[in-house]
């Protein structure tokens, strides 16, 4: 049996809606100790892995020591867009039903003594559980900034490239682009701000280099506005993939690896 | 997009 419930439903949507932006549907891998969701997009460029621990849930409970459940990401998400903010949600599964597999999603909002209630089940599917495992990497280099600092510069880079160019350097970060029309150039250095800490951009950067990205890749890791305001930069060199990554509290939280282009 | 590896091949490499 499982149940898992959960007093701010629109952080769970966030967390779907941002897989559903490379992925159609993935394995929801439901353990004692949390929820793990890890895929590839179709074109087996980004590596997306999301944990949601025991302990960031309001409640749950996982009996089976693990409980493998194919889902439509697009579906899941059509039904947590139906839950309302101020919802209680509910997801439930059980194990013992051989007709039918499915998930259901509940969202209960307080009336005095009674409790409104929304019911949705969505059926499950059969995916094979992927091979890949995400290795351990030593990260030598790190850069920390403002999730929407990031968003703004890839969605304006989007306009005019295809290929982000990110130069590391000890003491900045350059991100530019070029076409045969026009070329972009941003320079971001790091500094604390002592009234806002979450406009700060730090970075600890031991080897200088530089790294080709697939600009609407970046842009699209940068929507995770509303699940932290800041990102972590993870890299060792332009040969290893990056990770950017957005934690939450619990140990959870949703990251992604990519690989810089070879040449442009 | 030939110039974009897939990150599978990274994993298996590392």
């Amino acid at each position: 049996m499982l149940e898992c419930k959960l007093q701010e439903p629109k952080v769970f949507r966030s967390v779907v809606e941002a897989m559903s932006e490379h992925i159609k549907e993935c394995n929801f891998e439901f353990t004692r100790e949390g929820l793990k969701m890890q895929a590839l997009d179709s074109s087996h460029i980004a590596f997306t892995f999301v944990t949601l621990s025991a302990t960031w849930w309001n409640e749950y409970r996982c009996d089976d020591e693990a409980l493998l459940l194919g889902v439509n990401l697009e579906t899941l998400l059509k039904i947590l867009k139906c839950g309302p903010d101020n919802s209680l949600l509910a997801l439930s599964y059980e194990n013992d039903d051989d007709e039918v597999s499915e998930l259901k999603v509940k969202f209960e909002v307080d009336r005095g003594e009674k409790k409104d209630v929304a019911e949705f089940a969505l059926k499950l599917t059969h995916i094979d559980p992927m091979e890949e495992e995400v290795p351990e990497l030593t990260w030598t280099n790190e850069l920390e900034m403002p999730t929407q600092e990031l968003f703004r510069i890839a969605r304006d880079i989007s306009l005019f490239s295809e290929i982000m160019v990110l130069e590391f350097d000890k003491d900045k970060l350059r991100i530019s682009c070029s076409s045969k029309e026009s070329t972009a150039d941003y320079l971001v250095h790091p500094f604390e701000d002592s009234t806002n800490a979450s406009n700060s951009v730090r970075m600890n950067i031991e080897a200088p280099f530089k790294v080709s990205l697939t600009t609407h890749y970046v842009l699209s890791f940068a929507k995770n506005k509303n699940i932290n305001e800041r990102v972590v930069i993870k890299m060792i060199d332009a040969e290893t993939p990056l990770m950017f990554s957005f934690s939450m509290k619990e140990g959870s939280g949703i990251c992604y690896y990519i690989a810089g282009r070879l040449t442009d | 997009d030939a110039n974009q590896p897939s990150i599978t091949s990274f994993f298996s490499k590392l």
